[in-house]
């Protein structure tokens, strides 16, 4: 939630200063600036700004395709388009591999050692949990417990990142099942309430009746 | 709304709460 | 016995003026306070005592300070003279911080630095002094030994505004928040500690390196669920026999939650019940998470 208010400044800094540039090469500088800021992981509002679509058709085209990759695509994407795309700077290659790491836990909680490695172009284990604590975990986009003994890193929590169109209909699926669970858990529990008082109420019935019929019989001793 | 859709994002998941092996043992 | 005090006094004045602090102590110190000659007030005898404690702690003499502040301690609640008082206070935080009683030191800092008033008696209070003992409450703290006790006192100062504005605030919140330190941090923190505070312990470790080393020990703890000896070494810059015997000296001590399988030369850093603690905790994070996106919508009118 933090982490998101702060960016919510950040990119309102952006769009204002994005609305302000006229020139193809300004908006291509705030491009770079932007995808190389510490503190910065969505950019589907810089994405959707009409002035940035003056770099449509410029030789700064190449800036609008690393903003998309930036919004949604991962370090792995940009290796296979690298050809297309603008060298990245060495805060870019760290952002684009933070935002790596979430596209994974988007998948899964508990992320292997190798296919971490493997994804985020690291050769030693060292290395990857060094940057997973100081790069992701100190930088609070991401929560979690690395296990060096089954070679993992259990992810607790992960910052949302930008959504695909096809990401949405997931997602409300997703929340409708989880609503459609908790509603039948609760069904289940009050069932379970009513059942409780109904067999209480029988058992202290009962008990009344026993305790009846021992005073009855006492009397008649 | 990005901002709410992305917090929306990293609700959903979140679920389950926990999937580790140790947890599941713990678990059962 | 009369002349033999001003004697004394006058001497104990031309030893200070040239800052030969001990010896004015020792000149002031052989006065009776308690002689039945010279019937002095308490709080004069007050006023003698705290000006022998500050005189040997000039030299960071704390035996014989802490000898003189004992004796002002019985004379200190009855007395109403404010500026002694702030003396006798300011005195006893040096002293616990001269014996390395950090966390006591760093509370009594903190309780100086927060005094309001700017006139005490005759006596300005500077902001510069105030910041001073903020400063000396951060760093005492952030020495101390890590465990639960010394985490409130962080708390405390972490969520004072005031020491956002130190220049050890960067290292204060790394503390705070369990983060690993690394060497230059460690290194830059160090510039700014007293000798006494980068002394040598029996264990040829010094009081710096320790604290250090615990702090990064407990901050692995947050990160990692397990780390063999060598790697813990490695992480504290240490050889790894040494970082499994302070580990095992903090999880005796109930600093740390952990154990230690010798054998296989690892230390696992939770209990068996973590796995259930922690789904706990998930789920109310997950609470707070559906409350904070639900005032978020709020807050824009959907």
């Amino acid at each position: 939630m933090d982490a998101e208010r702060r960016q919510a400044e950040l990119i309102e800094q952006f769009s204002a200063q994005a609305a302000a540039l006229s020139s193809a090469p300004q908006l291509a500088a705030l491009v770079l600036e932007a995808t190389s800021h510490p503190a910065l992981f969505a950019f589907s509002e810089l994405l959707t700004l009409p002035a940035l679509s003056k770099l449509t058709g410029t030789q700064y085209a190449s800036s609008l395709d690393l903003l998309r990759l930036f919004a949604y695509g991962t370090l792995k994407d940009y290796k296979s388009n690298s050809c297309t795309l603008p060298a990245l700077l060495p805060d870019q290659v760290r952002k684009l591999k933070q935002l790596s790491v979430l596209t994974l836990a988007e998948s899964t909680k508990v992320l292997p050692y190798d296919k971490l490695m493997q994804e985020l172009d690291v050769s030693n284990v060292r290395e990857l949990e060094d940057f997973l604590i100081n790069e992701c975990m100190y930088s609070g986009i991401v929560r979690g417990k690395l296990d060096q003994l089954r070679r993992c890193f259990e992810v607790q929590f992960a910052a949302g990142r930008d959504l695909t169109p096809g990401q949405l209909n997931n997602m409300i699926e997703t929340l409708s099942d989880w609503l459609g669970t908790s509603d039948g858990l609760l069904h289940q529990i009050q069932e379970k309430i009513k059942w409780a008082d109904a067999t209480s109420e029988v058992n202290k019935k009962h008990q009344k009746e026993f305790e009846d019929r021992v005073e009855e019989a006492k009397k008649s001793i | 709304d990005n901002s709410l859709l992305r917090q929306v994002s990293s609700l959903v998941r979140r679920l389950p709460a926990m999937e580790s092996e140790k947890f599941q043992d713990e678990f059962l | 016995e009369e002349q033999v005090v001003v004697i004394r006094e006058k001497l104990a004045e031309l030893y200070e003026s040239e800052q030969q602090w001990s010896k004015a102590a020792q000149m002031l110190s052989g006065i009776d306070l308690d002689s039945g000659i010279r019937m002095l007030d308490d709080t004069n005898k007050l006023s003698k005592c705290v000006q022998i404690a500050r005189l040997y702690l000039e030299d960071d003499d704390a035996v014989n300070a802490e000898a003189f502040i004992n004796k002002a301690s019985f004379l200190v609640t009855n007395s109403n003279q404010e500026v002694l008082n702030l003396q006798y206070r300011v005195c006893y935080a040096r002293i616990l911080d001269l014996k390395r009683k950090f966390l006591e030191a760093a509370v009594r800092y903190y309780g100086i630095s927060q005094i309001e008033q700017r006139q005490i008696g005759d006596e300005e209070i500077d902001e510069n002094a105030l910041e001073q003992a903020l400063s000396a409450a951060v760093t005492c703290t952030i020495l101390a030994g890590a465990g639960p006790q010394r985490s409130r006192v962080l708390a405390t100062l972490y969520k004072d505004e005031r020491c956002s504005k130190l220049k050890i605030y960067p290292i204060l919140q790394k503390v705070y928040l369990e983060r690993i330190l690394r060497k230059p941090e460690i290194d830059a923190f160090a510039e700014e500690l007293k000798p006494h505070q980068k002394a040598l312990l029996p264990d040829k470790s010094t009081v710096l390196d320790r604290a250090m080393i615990e702090h990064n020990l407990l901050s692995a703890t947050r990160s990692t669920y397990f780390c063999s000896f060598d790697e813990l070494g490695t992480l504290l810059g240490i050889d790894p026999r040494k970082a499994e015997k302070i580990a095992s000296r903090m999880i005796c001590e109930d600093r740390m939650r952990g154990s230690i399988d010798q054998v296989e030369a690892v230390i696992h850093f939770e209990d068996d019940s973590e796995g259930l603690q922690q789904w706990d905790q998930q789920i109310a994070g997950l609470c707070q998470a559906v409350n904070d996106i639900l005032d978020s919508m709020s807050s824009k009118g959907i």
